[in-house]
């Protein structure tokens, strides 16, 4: 068992460095077992390097940055063990224009592996989906769930409209 | 295998029966604040067997069921099922189509269900063991809560490294 | 001291519930002081009922309900006790097209006594500003301040561009 | 009374003398992730005289202190000054201008000054007394923690309306 968990470790720690180095181009990501003797009771460290700047640990760096990073880890355990699905709650929400585009086009490289249903107000996010599902509250207190399942170019200039 | 459908009825602001058909890719829930999309996500992290009411935003697991708007009144009881297809080579039971379902009554009374026969949650929980889904795993990231994911307790980190071991 | 405790905290908290109606169109909003005998010792308990909904706790409010509760609660205190400026590091994140709408016009009100400093990804945010600066980090790293001072309606044009 | 001026120099990203120049209104700060701009508010909470590190996203008060690049060597220091104007009816002193400013040397040195005089924490905390700035007050708002305002446990916020009486 220990073997195991540290050949996936070594997996994932590889990943989350090279999806790290994709989404900012360039950098590094590292993610460490505590030294407390035993594998398998030990904590992990997550420090991260943007591209120019000195390696730091997590709390410095910014919102974006940290989405960003907390992605790549993700993404990072994902390829080592697919999952499925995975659901992200306005996780774009920090993000600025450019690292969003960088952010959904990793996501279509691991969409034939795994369905992401994403919950946005972000018009780009909005633009890439294959399906698109309303939320409404016509009586307030009752949600209703409205489908606007448009191919992909209809489905852009709805969202517009919808905005 | 991927998830094919979510609904909801009795789940929080979901008083009507409401459901979510999905497909493989990319899917986008959008609406206004306030709206209940994440009402959606706390519907799945609860269908998995989700124990702690603080983690589906409540005091106590009884603030999922539907508590009544100024026209409506509140309902007894709250049910959720999701539905998997293409199963058969990834969950141990063999078929097709999969359902979960839980439902909760205020009286306290919890059940759970797999294909519409009742089990146990742990029945629920072994189902899932080592696909990535369930109440511990990084397949749902909340609102807001992204820095979870890096900043969580070691011990905490390790658990997934360890799911995915 | 303690009739000037009791006599702030209730303008606070009419004002309070005053603003909320405002930015949700109806509803109420209520703090009030924890039952524990000593009113200069006691907890504060805020809860919130957007229109049509039941009165809830606030952990039960959506990310932007809770955004806009907070705005009231704080603009509320402004009001019985104005202070010189605010500043907002990126306050309309949670905010959907209509709320964020509201949210500045309400910010408009208060900006004769109130000096606001927004930190903001969103167009709209930077359209309706008096000033714009820029933050760069051309050499990754180092960050530069550039003013982007332009008239209000140049400013329009230009964040567009810089998106 | 407003805020016309934040300069800052070895403070965090900023390893060149920048400053903000204000007017009374609307602001807006803008850029990329990462560039630069939530370290101007910890800049401003850090001027006031904020003791605890962890409130400027660092571990130990160094943290501040620009530590260098790839191009660029660390410095030994970090100064952030805030000047106000139309002071004379609201601060103590009665002057129209009013700047103080902080400094920190990486032998944990720090110093504090008003219109360039050194004076102690005390004295900048006396200066802005009742005028709702300062360390415990809510003029500041950090990225992601409009929670605070809401959920902090009930002596905080008792604070805040203490502040207001
Ligand atoms: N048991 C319940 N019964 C009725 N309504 C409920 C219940 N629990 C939560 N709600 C309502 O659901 C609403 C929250 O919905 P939700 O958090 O899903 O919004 P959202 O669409 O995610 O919004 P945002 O874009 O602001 O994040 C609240 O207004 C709350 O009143
Ligand atoms: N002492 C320091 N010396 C040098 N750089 C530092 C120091 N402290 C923090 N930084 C850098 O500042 C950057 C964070 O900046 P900041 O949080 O202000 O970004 P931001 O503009 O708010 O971004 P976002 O839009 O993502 O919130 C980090 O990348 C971090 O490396
Ligand atoms: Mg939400
Ligand atoms: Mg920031």
């Amino acid at each position: 068992i220990r073997e195991l968990f540290v050949g996936t470790f070594e997996k994932i720690r590889d990943t989350f460095n090279e999806i790290y180095r994709r989404l900012f181009g360039g950098g590094r990501a590292v993610v460490e077992l505590l030294e407390d003797g035993d594998v398998l009771e030990c904590g992990i460290n997550i420090s991260a390097q943007p591209p120019g700047k000195k390696l730091q640990a997590i709390s410095l760096l910014s919102g974006g940055e940290k989405t960003l990073t907390a992605v790549s880890l993700l993404l990072a355990i994902f390829k080592v063990r697919p999952s499925p699905f995975c659901f992200m709650d306005e996780m774009d929400a920090a993000l600025d224009e450019s690292n969003i585009m960088r952010f959904l086009s990793l996501l279509d490289e691991f969409k034939s592996q795994t369905q992401f249903i994403l919950i946005t107000h972000n018009k780009r996010t909005i633009s890439v989906a294959d399906v698109i599902y309303g939320v409404t509250m016509e009586d307030s207190g009752i949600s209703k769930i409205v489908s606007i399942r448009l191919p992909k170019e209809e489905a852009k200039s709805e969202a517009v409209v919808a905005g | 295998m991927y998830l094919k459908r979510i609904e909801m009825v009795g789940f929080k602001s979901f008083a009507e029966k409401m459901g979510v058909e999905l497909e493989r890719g990319l899917t986008a829930i959008v609406g206004p604040n306030g709206c209940g999309k994440s009402n959606v996500a706390d519907a799945l992290r609860w269908v998995f067997g989700e124990q702690n009411p603080r983690l589906l935003r409540g005091a106590q697991m009884e603030d999922v069921i539907f508590n009544g708007t100024d026209q409506r009144k509140a309902v007894g009881r709250a049910e959720v099922s999701a539905t998997f297809v293409e199963a058969e080579g990834v969950l141990p039971l063999g078929y097709h189509e999969v359902t979960i379902t839980r439902r909760l009554f205020r009286s306290g009374e919890s059940q759970y269900l797999i294909n519409q026969n009742p089990c146990l949650l742990r029945d629920v929980r072994e189902l899932f063991m080592g696909t990535g889904i369930g109440t511990n795993a990084y397949f749902l990231l909340e609102q807001g809560k992204i820095d979870l994911v890096l900043s969580a307790k070691p011990e905490d980190r390790r658990a997934v490294f360890e799911e995915a071991a």
